[in-house]
């Protein structure tokens, strides 16, 4: 038997709505320490990697490992009619052919029950290597979400160049050019608004604004999110969710014909 | 002129 609970569904909610604008479809893995995610999107440009450690959740129990498939838009739906305050329960039985979202309201007076089919997928892994990246940056995941959405406006593409001094965001497009330079803060009052380079060598990467507005979806997860660059490999951005997982998107650069 | 690269250029399928 699978039974997983959340004191509060809020977590949820916004896990499912920071991934269902890339994902139609996942496998999620449960073990014994927890539930995992990857999976690309369908253009084979960008992947998420989604991690649940057991021990945050407020019940976890897992007899043996399961795999399933969730249609991300269904569960989307199923998530949308919870309160956020609500206990949420993931439950399945094993060899499921469905799993039962479980939701009790706060005063225990509301009980809902929703069933969802699973679906059988073909399991596209892929290994990601230890990488050593050149830059990280740690910044206000509201202003990494807001500077992604402003240079939309001009181009396709952001071009992140990062360097001792600080990170540059750059747009150009057919009606001008835009860039944004964020210093890294000399003392911040809030760790939560610090803008923090640990930077080796300095790194310029161009990405898809598409994936990018994407990935910000994932901003009411955390205050901070921490970029990860390294010369001509993928951008890994990742949300820190609570004391229970984190959330990783990882961006195929764009590069010059 | 920018090309967008695939992920599998830089991992593998396991």
């Amino acid at each position: 038997m699978f039974e997983a609970r959340l004191a509060q569904s809020a977590i949820l909610k916004k896990v499912l709505e920071a991934v269902k604008d890339l994902l139609t479809e996942a496998t999620f893995e449960c073990s014994d320490s927890g539930i995992q995610v990857q999976a690309m999107d369908n253009a084979h440009v960008s992947l998420v990697s989604l991690n649940l450690r057991s021990d945050g959740f407020d019940k976890y129990r897992c007899d043996r490992n399961l795999s399933m498939g969730m249609n991300i838009g269904t569960m989307t739906k199923i998530l949308r009619c919870a309160s956020s305050e609500d206990t949420v329960t993931l439950r399945a039985w094993d060899n499921p052919d469905n799993i039962i979202f479980i939701f009790e309201s706060q005063n225990k007076e509301k009980l809902s029950e929703y069933e969802m089919k699973l679906i059988n997928m073909d399991q596209e892994h892929l290994g990601i290597p230890e990488t050593v990246y050149s830059c990280v940056v740690k910044m206000p995941s509201q202003e990494f979400a807001r500077i992604c959405k402003d240079l939309s406006q001009f181009g396709e593409a952001i071009t992140i160049a990062c360097s001792k001094e600080g990170i540059k965001f750059t747009a150009a497009g057919d009606y001008g050019n835009a860039n944004i330079k964020l210093a890294q803060t000399a003392e911040a009052d809030k760790e939560e608004e610090a803008v923090i380079i640990d930077m080796q060598e300095p790194v310029k990467l161009t990405f898809a604004c598409r994936y990018l507005n994407s990935f910000v979806k994932a901003t009411p997860l955390c205050a901070q999110v921490k970029l990860s660059m390294s010369g001509d490999v993928p951008l890994v951005c990742e949300y820190q969710i609570g004391d229970i997982g984190h959330i990783r998107y990882y961006l195929a650069p764009k590069i010059d014909d | 002129q920018t090309n967008q690269i695939h992920l599998q250029e830089y991992y593998y399928h396991i």
